[in-house]
């Protein structure tokens, strides 16, 4: 079983805005 | 052949040939009966029984009797012996000195005089001991009635007693290292019975024989692209005398050759990473005096002192060699799965957060399913 990767756009951002990775 | 070097390419001990040293080399003297400019090669030229050439001394009435032949090698040499041969009489009182740094300092080497003590402040004939190797003797000259065969031939190696072990003894091979030899006659065979006495000092041949310095690892001596006499180095050495190692050659430290140990300097062990090590003493002695070199800038990613592994946030592909510029991959940890940047240096598997999986940390563990979280980013499916 392949598990699928981690979706980038599904992560919420607003209080860890100072540890967001800059192609997110 | 090489003589540097075995047939099977090992290195070995080889040394120049033995020469004349002073043969065609200039001598400046401080006194000439002649021509004021002529280089003084009659010193130093073919000495022919048939054609004897003689630099003769002004006449010198008065004291002092003082006059001086230098003679620059040009190169530092190990000597085992001077002759001077005389045209005239043989002075009564002279010394032979000799300068390591070519005529900046001066050490006696020889003294000749029939008044040891009251010439030169030396014992007549002094005992030479494992301890005072390097202590110059005083005699007197030999005397030859047959002024024809008037040769003189001081021999540095003898009486000393380590010259049987030559090889082995750096006082010695420091004793017998010369870069100019300087003689100076400071007495003349004293007549009395001549009313208006006048002496002159005659030699038809300076000879110094012994080999260009190399240390063991040149086969001949080279004039360099300035004109300068240097060694043809070898065994990955350098310097006028071989007497230090090429760069990257410094995984030992550098050591004369003898006949039974070449001691080649050795590259450092980089594994195609650095372009430069340098030499650790207490790392030599750790590794049983094996390798002392540590490598420096290592490049492709890699570190360690041999460039052995990778770098920290890089991880060895093990299906290159470690030689590979590409031996060492980035870790690409997953900016939100994984807990750092760095990985297991030779997996490349990254610290992964809780729930998470994969080398990279990018995806969610069995059981566990994505969050909006970043800093939670798996959390188990209830």
């Amino acid at each position: 079983e392949v598990l699928p990767t981690l979706d980038m756009a599904l992560f919420d951002w607003t209080d860890y805005e100072d540890m967001r990775p800059e192609d997110s | 052949p090489e003589p540097c070097y075995s047939e099977s390419g090992s290195a070995r001990y080889c040394i120049p040939e033995f020469v004349n040293a002073a043969f065609g080399q200039e001598v400046s003297v401080s006194s000439t009966c002649g021509r004021r400019s002529c280089e003084h090669t009659l010193l130093t030229d073919l000495n022919s029984a048939q054609n004897l050439t003689c630099w003769q001394s002004e006449m010198l009435r008065t004291i002092p009797f003082n006059v001086t032949l230098t003679l620059s090698l040009g190169k530092k040499f190990e000597i085992t012996y001077i002759s001077l041969n005389f045209c005239s009489e043989k002075p009564d009182s002279m010394a032979i000195y000799k300068s390591m740094d070519y005529g900046r300092s001066w050490t006696p080497f020889q003294f000749y005089s029939s008044q040891c003590r009251r010439v030169y402040d030396r014992l007549n004939r002094a005992e030479i001991t494992k301890l005072n190797e390097q202590e110059p003797l005083c005699m007197e000259l030999p005397n030859s009635a047959d002024t024809s065969n008037a040769i003189l031939v001081f021999s540095t190696l003898d009486g000393r007693p380590s010259r049987t072990n030559f090889i082995s003894s750096p006082v010695l091979q420091d004793w017998v290292t010369v870069t100019d030899i300087r003689v100076t006659f400071h007495r003349p065979k004293i007549s009395r019975d001549v009313r208006e006495p006048a002496y002159f000092y005659a030699v038809s041949d300076f000879q110094v024989g012994g080999r260009c310095k190399c240390n063991g690892h040149a086969h001949r001596c080279l004039r360099d692209k300035d004109g300068k006499m240097v060694c043809d180095c070898k065994h990955n050495t350098e310097g006028p005398e071989c007497d230090r190692c090429k760069p990257f050659h410094y995984d030992r430290p550098w050591q004369r050759a003898t006949p039974k140990e070449a001691n080649e300097c050795l590259p450092c062990n980089c594994n195609l990473h650095a372009r430069r090590c340098r030499f650790n003493m207490e790392l030599y002695k750790l590794s049983g005096r094996k390798s002392g070199g540590v490598c420096m800038n290592c490049r492709h990613n890699t570190a360690g002192r041999h460039c052995h592994y990778c770098k920290e946030g890089y991880y060895r592909d093990m299906s290159r060699p470690i030689t590979h510029r590409k031996a060492c991959l980035a870790c690409d940890c997953h900016p939100v799965g994984a807990a750092g940047k760095t990985c297991n240096q030779t997996s490349g598997q990254c610290q992964c957060k809780d729930g998470v999986t994969g080398l990279t940390c990018n995806r969610c563990a069995k059981g566990y399913q994505q969050s909006r979280s970043p800093v939670a980013p798996c959390i188990k499916i209830p």
